[in-house]
């Protein structure tokens, strides 16, 4: 399926910003940083970092200060879709409530998020 | 959202998508398949080339005229010795039966292998990411510490040397003449999309080692039902035998093709599957079978039949690649091409794990720890030295004769003008 790449790349990014808050102790935004400011320039790779941040940061920001882990992150940010028909694909243990709630109260906090209406490929 | 529809990186773009979808170097002046250039399969690939705006030459070819005036074959020995005349090339490689070592693989046979510090926070500092760029124009393999062709030193420590190396150190006219002809997710039947891009000449080259290790896209793939998408035993035969046929009309005579056969796979599932993932490492929370399941749900597992709880999907995947491979030792036995020699060899992971138990190691220290898949550079390592032992035992024809002469080679061209 054409964005189950997307998928992993988007929970195993989310993954690593998370954990890299909480072994730093710092806030999503300033972790965020952190992480574009580790890659190198060659390959656009600095600038690429800088502007998915920019893009998406805000809504990632939110979403994992309310404590959603990377598979809802991912989900709610459309770059992981469940097909019709098939299993809601996840890494980690699922939430405590339903997958349906928990999607529902995440995709409150970004409504209207103009990043929602970007691309997911590339 | 692609960054290749920026007009002004459109065609480098183009070019480079062409480089890797052919399989051949981005940046090769001479169009003779060798490259000056480290990644976009140049010489992390192939032996570097010593002059590229010549196409004649290249590593691997029989020296033109001794190389009394250049080194047409980029082994580093050329010239006259003053003392007496003699070209050297003529002194020191005569006879000394020269081969290179090609290699058609799969991401195994070509090291993919995603760096653990680039997924695992606690480790994650300023320099974690500095090799990133060059991964990924490599598709993120290491041919250049590949068990086959790698020609760097180990980056784990491990003792053990490269079949390249080895040969190299056999014989050392052979330096250079390595080619890494292998593809991430190559199998039996997509090979001939890239063996184009394997540069020998029946008439101007040394003979060749080729080795064939398609050893898991063809019971290995992500759908939903992997077994009806898995090779057959009589599609692997006609496709190894199409293989041979393109082998056989490019390779000089005295070349061999060594088969490697297809591994069992149910190790992974058995030491992998309650250990935790470097994503899971900081709060206990993903253990691979988590993993296998998340890419298994999204159809992009790297082998569903291995990578799988159901024990009676991974029994038929292995039962299937035991098929297989007794179909490449079948082909080795029975087969005959004038120009080739064929040989069977078993995928002796087995093997190399008790050895790494020998030496107090654990079975999953052998597996790529991002991926839970690929045989990792250790593995790799200790099956080049299994390879060498049982190919020098049982068929050192193969590798031509020991170079006396290897001392003297050292002391007049030193490192060769490295790889």
């Amino acid at each position: 399926p054409s964005n189950s790449h997307t998928c992993v790349g988007c929970v195993l990014v989310v993954s690593v910003l998370e954990q890299l808050a909480q072994v730093h102790n710092s806030t999503v935004q300033a972790t965020m940083e952190r992480l574009c400011r580790y890659l190198p320039e060659k390959l656009f790779l600095k600038t690429t970092c800088y502007l998915v941040i920019q893009m998406f940061g805000p809504d990632i920001v939110k979403l994992l200060t309310a404590g959603m882990n990377a598979d809802v992150v991912c989900h709610t940010l459309e770059f992981c879709k469940q097909d019709a028909g098939q299993p809601l694909c996840h890494l980690y243990a699922p939430p405590k409530e339903p997958w349906r709630q928990t999607l529902e109260k995440a995709r409150q906090l970004v409504e209207k998020s103009p990043a929602l209406k970007r691309p997911r490929s590339g | 959202s692609d960054i290749c529809s920026l007009p002004f990186l459109a065609k480098i773009c183009q070019e480079i998508k062409l480089a890797i979808q052919n399989s051949v170097p981005f940046k090769d002046a001479d169009s003779d398949k060798y490259s000056v250039f480290s990644a976009l399969r140049g010489y992390h690939w192939r032996g570097r080339d010593c002059n590229d705006s010549d196409a004649t030459v290249y590593p691997g070819r029989r020296p033109d005229n001794w190389d009394a005036h250049r080194d047409s074959n980029c082994n580093g020995i050329w010239g006259v010795d003053p003392s007496d005349g003699i070209p050297y090339e003529k002194k020191f490689c005569e006879g000394s039966q020269p081969r290179g070592i090609v290699l058609l693989g799969d991401s195994f046979g070509a090291h993919f292998h995603i760096a653990p510090e680039w997924v695992t926070a606690a480790q994650m500092s300023l320099n974690s990411f500095f090799n990133l760029p060059t991964a990924l124009a490599d598709e993120l393999d290491w041919p250049q510490v590949s068990g086959v062709t790698g020609f760097l030193s180990s980056m784990s420590g491990i003792k053990e040397k490269s079949i390249y190396r080895r040969l190299r150190e056999r014989n050392r006219c052979n330096h250079r003449d390595y080619q890494n002809i292998s593809r991430n997710g190559a199998s039996s039947q997509n090979l001939k999309q890239f063996i184009e891009s394997l540069s020998r000449s029946k008439l101007w080259d040394h003979p060749a080692v080729v080795i064939y290790a398609m050893i898991g896209n063809d019971v290995c793939n992500g759908k939903r039902d992997p077994v009806p998408a898995m090779t057959t035993p009589e599609k692997l035969y006609s496709h190894v035998m199409q293989t041979l046929q393109q082998l056989h009309s490019h390779l000089p005579n005295g070349s061999s093709v060594i088969f490697y056969g297809l591994p069992d796979g149910t190790f992974l599932w058995d030491n992998l599957h309650s250990r935790y993932h470097p994503l899971g490492q900081l709060n206990r929370d993903v253990t691979y079978a988590q993993l296998y399941a998340f890419l298994n749900c999204l159809q992009v597992s790297p082998c569903h039949g291995w990578m799988s709880s159901n024990k009676t999907l991974r029994a038929l995947t292995s039962e299937r690649a035991k098929q297989l491979s007794k179909t490449l030792e079948r082909i080795a036995d029975s087969e005959r091409f004038t120009n080739l020699n064929l040989f069977y060899m078993d995928f002796a992971f087995q093997e190399i794990t008790e050895e790494w138990r020998k030496r107090g190691g654990q079975p999953w220290q052998l597996i790529e720890p991002v991926d839970g898949f690929h045989p990792n550079e250790v593995a790799s390592l200790l099956l080049a030295d299994h390879f060498w032992r049982k190919v020098q035992l049982q068929w050192p024809q193969v590798l031509g004769k020991e170079n006396p002469f290897n001392p003297q080679i050292e002391k007049v061209f030193g490192d060769q003008g490295g790889h």
